[in-house]
């Protein structure tokens, strides 16, 4: 999940 | 969650509550694309599917809410309600929907993260946003004079894409391993998108005059 993008903004 | 965030979140409700503004208090939707409003519906729907599986902050969920509300109403209104509808500017709102939607689904199947339903679903909508403002922008060209609400809509949503962008490059300093080239590929594009149109904002607004885009 390296490269998964962080998903806190809308 | 840092101020250029909260700006851009805010920036973005603004534009949402100067058009449901307009449309319940003047009961018109002039100037506003249904296809523009249309592909933010399906931009929020295909974005927030993790909204009832993951919980990041009942600021988040409660935005997604809002969100995903408002877009359907918007929606709505201007398709069903006896007379809002009216007002629609159909002959001159003809862009087509799958101009649009088609080149980034076949760009997320591409250019992702990871091959799942879900990832390539939330690039979809990424790269959808980023080009979803192009019909408005288009009817707003066609029209001889933009109202205020409707101007000031456009501006608020291209506020709240510059507050992003500043975000991100915030972020980008502040935290580590902060790499998503997906969010800033989709960003810039979308952002200058609106350079245009603010031009021309701010030049009506210097002299005083009725915002009207050059053909």
């Amino acid at each position: 999940a390296d490269t998964e993008e962080t998903k806190d903004e809308l | 969650m840092n101020i250029f965030r909260l700006t851009g979140d805010l920036t973005h409700l603004m534009s949402i509550i100067v058009l449901l503004l307009k449309i319940h208090t003047i009961k018109s939707c002039a100037g506003i694309s249904l296809k523009t409003q249309e592909l933010y519906a399906l931009v929020f729907a295909t974005r927030y599917l993790d909204i009832f599986t993951t919980y990041i902050s009942l600021y988040n969920t409660v935005m997604k809410l809002i969100f995903l509300g408002t877009s359907f109403s918007i929606v709505w209104y201007m398709r069903r309600h006896k007379t809002v509808r009216l007002s629609y500017d159909k002959n001159n709102d003809t862009f087509r929907h799958y101009f649009l939607v088609l080149p980034c689904f076949l760009l997320a199947l591409v250019l992702n993260n990871r091959f799942t339903v879900r990832e390539v679903l939330w690039t979809f909508s990424l790269y959808l946003e980023a080009v979803a403002i192009i019909p408005q922008l288009v009817l707003l060209q066609r029209s001889k004079n933009v109202d205020n609400l409707t101007g000031n809509y456009v501006f608020f949503l291209g506020a709240y894409r510059g507050f992003y962008l500043i975000n991100w490059i915030y972020r980008y300093f502040t935290e580590n391993h902060y790499r998503r080239w997906i969010t800033w590929m989709a960003g810039i594009v979308q952002t200058a998108l609106y350079v245009d149109f603010f031009y021309y904002y701010f030049k009506s607004w210097k002299n005083n005059e009725k915002l009207k885009l050059p053909a």
